[in-house]
C-alpha cells in the first residue's frame, strides 16, 4: 500500500470521525444532508459484501466493517435518536437520492467488468459513490451558515477522493494496470465535484470569514 | 494477483 492510499483512507476515516464528533458532541445534525448519509451506507453495504469471501488484509476488513458501522449509525442517529432528530433539516435535504440509485444501477448493468451480480454491486457502489455527495453539496449552498465541522466533514471526503487519484496515478506507473477505467472515470467525476466546494473553503480560510457557497 | 489490482482498495 502506497503512501497516497494510505493518507486517501485517513482522510475518509476522519471526515466519518469529525461527523460523528459533530453529531455526539452538539447532538446536532443541522447542515448534515441524511441522504447523503443513506446513499453512503448502501455504497458500503454493496461495495463491502465480499468482507466474507474474500479477505485481504486484516486492515482492509476493519476499515470495511468501520465505514458500514459509522454510516449506519449515522443515519440512525439522525432517524431514531430523540435530540438528533429535531435538528434535521428535513425541508431543506430535498434532492431526490432516489433518482441517483436508479441511475448508478441502470448504468452498473450496461457498464461492468462482468455481468454477475458482484460485479454489477461493485460497479453500482464505484457509480453511486461518485455522486453521493450531491445531496450534501445541495444542502450546504442551501444553509446560510455552514459550521465549521460540517465545512471540515466535506474537506475530509474531497481530500480523500484526490488522494485516490494520486495513488491510482502512482499505481499506474508503478504497476501498469490500464484496464481499470470504470474506477478511474467515476473517480474523476467524483474529485471534480469537490472543485468547487474546495475553491470557496479555501477563499473563507484565507479571508478568514464564514464558510458560504454562493446559490 | 494482477488480475484484480484495485479490489483490494476500500
Amino acid at each position: 500500500m502506497n503512501a497516497f492510499r494510505f493518507l486517501g483512507d485517513m482522510t475518509h476515516l476522519f471526515s466519518v470521525l469529525v461527523l460523528l464528533l459533530k453529531i455526539y458532541a452538539t447532538k446536532s445534525c443541522s447542515g448534515v444532508s441524511r441522504k447523503t448519509q443513506e446513499l453512503y451506507m448502501v455504497v458500503f453495504v454493496a461495495r463491502y459484501m465480499d468482507l466474507f469471501t474474500d479477505y485481504i488484509s486484516l486492515y482492509n476488513s476493519v476499515m470495511k466493517v468501520v465505514f458500514i458501522t459509522s454510516s449506519a449509525a449515522i443515519v440512525w442517529c439522525m432517524r431514531r435518536h430523540p435530540q438528533v432528530r429535531r435538528t434535521y433539516d428535513r425541508d431543506q435535504d430535498t434532492f431526490r437520492h432516489v433518482v441517483l440509485v436508479a441511475a448508478s444501477f441502470v448504468l452498473a448493468l450496461i457498464f461492468n467488468e462482468r455481468f454477475t451480480f458482484r460485479e454489477i454491486c461493485w460497479a453500482f457502489s464505484i457509480y453511486l459513490e461518485a455522486v453521493a455527495i450531491l445531496p450534501q453539496l445541495v444542502l450546504l449552498q442551501r444553509s446560510r451558515n455552514v459550521d465549521n465541522l460540517t465545512g471540515q466533514y466535506v474537506l475530509f471526503l474531497g481530500a480523500y477522493r484526490a488522494f485516490y487519484i494520486l495513488n491510482w496515478i502512482y499505481r499506474y506507473f508503478t504497476e501498469g494496470h490500464t484496464s481499470r477505467w470504470i474506477p478511474w472515470i467515476a473517480g474523476l467525476v467524483q474529485t471534480a465535484l469537490y472543485a468547487d466546494f474546495f475553491y470557496y473553503y479555501f477563499l473563507s480560510w484565507k479571508n478568514n470569514v464564514k464558510l458560504e457557497l454562493p446559490a | 494477483s494482477s488480475s484484480e489490482p484495485v479490489k483490494d482498495e476500500l
